[in-house]
């Protein structure tokens, strides 16, 4: 079958912010996002994992310029909806590629992990469609991702 | 601006995995996946959320077909990784919206996620990027929330 992948992208202007403990029940991530769109920031990727025991973590990124009022206004809303403490982490790199039926061909993420692995680079965070695979590094391995990606992909 | 979100879909006919208590150190997710894909396992949605500790949990989803198998190879390699528990949900439906340069709309994931929370739909798992906005639900409301999520963007 044919390639599939059809790009590969760094993004190096954002940080992630994530909110601790959050309880696992209808209108939280609603709450969450809804208050952060009414400040008008923009939010890139969210990630949610499973819940243990009723609660779970929530993480997403935004731009860099927007940080110092989205921890205060994340912070506010942690407090109204009782969460645990919020984190920023501003080492982030965001790789991703970018294809077609990605899901139907096993081993396209795989290969992707793999590469970073042969160049010791750690995965932070994963989120995965059919089209985009992307994955959130240090910072510092941003560019050294982006190279060794596209090299297994592209090249 | 003029609306971007295209479409909403739903798949019903997948079950999710997770490896509790994997560690956050490089070469994990690649193994894991590697040893999936080798199975000829196609894996859909991927979800890794920050880790604490040292240690993470990584999700991941499959067609229900492969359930046995999948629950199976993952189980051995988490012996191999010596990661924590396996386990896996029957109880899933997984809703998406679908659009272009949805991060720059500040407020659609927002409203995706009020109009699950209007409806007491609890949200299980969360990944986006700008063409994609995706939540796994229980599988009894996946066709109340492609309903809603329809009702709300397409209608
Ligand atoms: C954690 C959060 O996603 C919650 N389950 C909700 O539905 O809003
Ligand atoms: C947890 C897993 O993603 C690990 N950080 C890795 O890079 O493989």
């Amino acid at each position: 079958e044919a390639p599939c992948v059809s790009g590969v992208t760094l993004n190096e202007k954002e940080v992630k912010i994530s909110i601790f403990r959050v309880l696992d029940r209808p209108g939280i991530a609603a709450k969450i996002f809804g208050s952060i769109a009414k400040n008008g920031i923009n939010v890139d990727m969210i990630v949610q994992n499973v819940s243990k025991e009723g609660y779970t973590d929530l993480s997403f990124t935004v731009s860099i310029d927007n940080l110092e009022e989205t921890v205060k206004v994340t912070k506010r809303i942690a407090l109204v909806i009782g969460a645990g403490k919020v984190s920023f982490d501003k080492d982030i790199a965001r790789v991703s590629i970018i294809g077609l039926g990605m899901q139907s061909h096993p081993g396209i993420a795989a290969r992707m992990f793999s590469v970073l692995a042969k160049n010791r680079i750690n995965i932070k965070m994963i989120t995965t469609s059919e089209i985009k695979i992307s994955t959130v590094v240090p910072k510092k391995d941003g560019k050294k991702s982006l190279r060794a990606v596209h090299k297994e992909f592209i090249e």
